[in-house]
């Protein structure tokens, strides 16, 4: 554990927790894509089947229970819960289908671990879902961008996000430096480089509304 | 299977 690694894990624990509040506090989940939340959760049932196989801490251990709790329960709000529900609107969220986001990352997943010759199915599921996490978060953007005025909380939400992918590069800078057994994996380091790509034009709408105090809007 | 230091993380 170092330092960037920790604040990345609190970050996205703040996100999720912001998210519950923004649902919570406008008892409604426009601007949500219910979309990333499925994906997300497709991510972290896939990328930690090894809470049934490898014993790291109960540190981690934890953490991967409570993001699949608390990513479960914001989809059982959106989809089953009054008032989330009846004003959810599900033509806000048409981006990426899910099947489209899916199938090419099992195609590459599988591609990947055949070259390195890593033939478990919690291997296969453990690639799939790294390149699966860099695409889980464009529905959400694609909301966004519809909106174009952010919501408060919502902007929050986006911000913790692309700062936890933000400060997993710096830990992975650092573990490359200090540890000594470390080895590298440059499918996880590309699709984390994509990942964070992705949100560097909200970070500087995000950055600039603040800096002038005004609301988030983003160009059309 | 742990081939990777990324594994270990969240």
């Amino acid at each position: 554990m170092n330092i960037f690694r920790f604040a990345g894990d609190m970050s996205h624990v703040v996100s999720i927790l912001v998210l519950l509040l923004r649902l919570r506090s406008s008892k409604s989940a426009v601007g949500i894509s219910l979309k990333t939340q499925e994906l997300f959760l497709i991510v972290f049932v896939t990328r930690y089947l090894d809470l049934f196989t490898t014993f790291y801490s109960l540190y981690n251990s934890f953490m991967k229970v409570a993001y699949i709790a608390s990513t479960t329960y914001i989809i059982w709000m959106i989809r089953f819960q009054e008032p989330y529900k009846s004003k959810y609107d599900a033509s806000q969220d048409s981006f990426l289908h899910i099947k489209f986001a899916v199938a090419p990352c099992a195609g590459l997943a599988l591609f990947a671990c055949l070259v390195k010759g890593e033939l478990s199915p919690i291997d296969i599921l453990w690639t799939f879902s790294i390149f699966l996490e860099a695409l889980a978060i464009v529905p959400q953007l694609f909301v966004l961008q519809r909106y174009r005025e952010v919501e408060n909380l919502t902007g929050h939400y986006v911000f913790f996000l692309g700062a936890y992918r933000g400060l997993y590069i710096l830990n992975w800078v650092y573990r490359s430096y200090y540890e000594q057994f470390y080895r590298h994996n440059w499918l996880v380091y590309v699709s984390g480089a994509v990942q964070t790509a992705l949100y560097v034009d909200f970070f500087y709408y995000y950055v600039v509304s603040k800096y002038y105090g005004g609301k988030l809007t983003l160009p059309t | 299977s742990s081939s990777s230091a990324a594994k270990d993380e969240l």
